[in-house]
């Protein structure tokens, strides 16, 4: 027999669970952009001896914040429906523990919305869309050229998507910057703890177009003045060399899919809904 | 408080008047749409 409770999914119980859940999926999310909690769509709490379960199920939306943007996920805009909205559903169990609660579980679907597309509104592209790629060094050699003493490449391209219009294609571009060492053959990026990046957006075609690029801030410096690596920073394997990380199909970015070391049985399999490999 | 204003404890059909049965418990609200 099991002790089962229904909180109300707007009371303060149900939203403190889901925004540790809605950190902790964030902070597990290597590529792509932070996601904001649109709705709670069912909660339970398992009673326990040894600490409560929870079991949530939240509705998440795609903000503009890259995961490599310190901006908290509070101060982030989430990406209208016009912009081909992203949609996080999560099933997360969580386990309270002192008044702690900590996730020991996920499972995520990524969705993206088409229903409120319209004929001369950007589409999202693949993200190893040859045209958008070309697109998007393109728009970086434009930054470079007005850049002193400092090159950089892409790290990561976040969202290509592309307009028709009379005067042919327009593209919107999203990427991640970080200095690099450049060669007459390639450009190699520095992976040093300051390191400087940054986010572009660059707008238009290949010979008229728009770049502006945020550097982030800088890692934090500890008082012997070594530099703190950012946990953020993804590990070399994903640098960008000339061609994009993600050499499958992605339309976006995807949440990480599955988490479910110890608890089988407790989320329900629904096969693997993402593709990337985190 | 009930014994103290001399009322009588009532239940049955006059807890089913109670707004707060008249919430939805799930879903919750939506923050940016739908």
């Amino acid at each position: 027999q099991v002790n089962v409770q229904q909180p109300l999914c707007d009371s303060p119980e149900a939203e403190e669970a889901a925004l540790v859940a809605l950190d902790y999926l964030n902070a597990q999310h290597t590529h792509g952009y932070k996601y904001a909690l649109n709705r709670i769509e069912e909660i339970k709490v398992l009673v326990r001896p040894d600490g409560d379960l929870y079991s949530l199920e939240i509705d998440l939306l795609e903000t503009d914040c890259h995961v490599l943007d310190p901006t908290p996920v509070a101060n982030c805009t989430v990406r209208p429906k016009v912009m081909t909205a992203v949609e996080g559903d999560c099933d997360v169990m969580l386990k309270k523990v002192g008044g702690a609660l900590t996730v020991i579980a996920f499972k995520c679907k990524t969705d993206e919305s088409t229903e409120d597309l319209c004929l001369g509104c950007y589409s999202l592209l693949p993200l190893n869309d040859t045209a958008g790629l070309e697109f998007a060094h393109a728009s970086l050699a434009t930054f470079n050229n007005n850049t002193v003493n400092v090159t950089y490449t892409i790290l990561e391209v976040g969202r290509i998507s592309s307009q028709l219009v009379s005067g042919g294609p327009q593209y919107s571009v999203e990427y991640v910057i970080v200095e690099a060492n450049c060669t007459d053959d390639a450009c190699v990026p520095l992976n040093e703890p300051l390191t400087e990046r940054g986010f572009c957006i660059a707008k238009g075609s290949l010979t008229a177009h728009t770049v502006d690029c945020k550097m982030f801030p800088m890692p934090v410096v500890d008082a012997n003045s070594t530099a703190v690596p950012d946990p953020a920073l993804p590990p070399a394997v994903h640098v960008f060399t000339g061609s994009p990380s993600h050499k499958h199909g992605l339309r976006h970015h995807k949440l990480t899919s599955h988490h479910d070391p110890h608890l089988s049985g407790l989320l329900s399999a629904e096969s693997a809904e993402s593709d990337e490999i985190v | 408080v009930a014994a103290t204003l001399g009322l009588t404890a009532v239940d049955g059909p006059a807890l089913q008047t109670d707004p707060i049965l008249l919430v939805p418990a799930c879903p919750g609200r939506v923050r940016f749409f739908k």
